[in-house]
């Protein structure tokens, strides 16, 4: 128990240090502390997933903090994503074979 | 098809990156780069078009609630051309606002759009010849991503739910002994180099790779060749006139 305690001592710091910083470069203000505690939450799930993205991706891309690590990934999908799923595409379009490109 | 394509490259093609702030329009925003980008090209003529007017004019006139690049594609066509950005500026807030397509001149117009092959090799070769396009990604692991070619499979990023628009501005090939990097405190070694596509995002350009991101070119990451759209941009044609009585 003592050690766990030991362990887990700094981290919740070193974390809310993190978010501080993380505030402070995204310009970032919660309005009442039960909002701050669910954003910093969400933060340090996101922060645990950018990492696991980070070990399954197969290129070379590199996951972490962004503007969008404050929000889960319902809230980020609601604000940026597209509502509506495309289930067809509008009549008129046609689609361009690839035996025309060498006319170019 | 050549080995790399970067349409940033070419001079006054390619628009500075734009934010979409709480307005999702990136349908609009992809739509209205492809048109200028592809104007800019044809008629070596500078043009800055209007996104707000891609918002307000759309047939459901809720353009911040979401769209798709084809719904911008018919505006167009439907206004017979699209005014400039500075006559007709991006709002940025998601209240309606009423068409004001009448009002301003326009300044670029297309004759057509089209559905590309979703062939990736096709896509690379049609981008090259002809200018950047558009395409709708799932934008998943945009939420986490930094920097880098993201490189993912079917689980990790399905490539059937398709969320987001985007302007398609190159690929490349990453070079060989850009290996090893730093992330989230430790190092790891990279995989093999990768052939990528370049693609403009509209998050404003502290976002990613200076507003733009990388995804592998190869195996539909993401579903990046489900809906590749082009404008096909002309001047408005007139019409002939008959002289054949009623």
């Amino acid at each position: 128990d003592s050690l766990l305690t030991k362990d887990a001592g700094p981290r919740p710091l070193e974390l809310k240090e993190v978010f501080k910083l993380f505030q402070i470069r995204f310009n970032r203000s919660y309005w009442n502390p039960a909002e701050y505690t669910r954003r910093l939450s969400i933060f340090a799930h996101n922060l645990a997933q950018a990492q696991r993205l980070q070990q399954e991706d197969l290129g070379t891309a590199e996951f972490g903090e962004t503007p969008f690590s404050d929000l889960t990934e319902e809230e980020f999908g609601q604000l940026y994503g597209q509502e509506r799923s495309p289930e067809r595409t509008p009549n008129m379009t046609k689609k361009v074979e690839s035996n025309t490109w060498g006319e170019s | 098809v050549p080995r790399t394509c970067d349409w940033r490259k070419a001079k006054n093609i390619i628009s500075s990156v734009k934010n979409q702030g709480s307005c999702k329009c990136c349908w609009a925003m992809a739509a209205a780069d492809n048109i200028q980008a592809l104007w800019r090209i044809k008629h070596q003529q500078f043009v800055d078009v209007s996104v707000q007017e891609l918002l307000d004019c759309e047939r459901c006139g809720n353009g911040c609630n979401g769209g798709f690049v084809w719904d911008a594609y018919l505006t167009v066509l439907n206004n017979s051309g699209l005014a400039s950005e500075k006559d007709y500026p991006f709002q940025g807030d998601r209240k309606p606002h009423r068409c004001l397509a009448k009002k301003y001149k326009k300044v670029a117009w297309i004759q057509d759009f089209t559905m590309l092959s979703n062939n990736e090799q096709a896509i690379a070769h049609y981008l090259a010849v002809h200018g950047p396009i558009t395409v709708t990604i799932n934008m998943k692991l945009l939420q986490h991503y930094q920097k880098g070619v993201i490189k993912a499979t079917p689980s990790s990023c399905d490539p059937r739910q398709v969320d987001h628009s985007v302007l398609l501005v190159g690929f490349g090939k990453e070079k060989e002994g850009m290996q090893t990097g730093t992330v989230l405190s430790h190092s790891r070694k990279r995989r093999h180099s990768s052939p990528y596509w370049i693609l403009k995002n509209s998050w404003g350009a502290h976002w990613g790779e200076k507003g733009y991101f990388r995804l592998y070119r190869g195996n539909n990451t993401c579903g990046v060749t489900k809906y590749p759209f082009t404008a096909q941009v002309d001047s408005p044609v007139k019409k002939a006139r008959t002289s054949c009585p009623p």
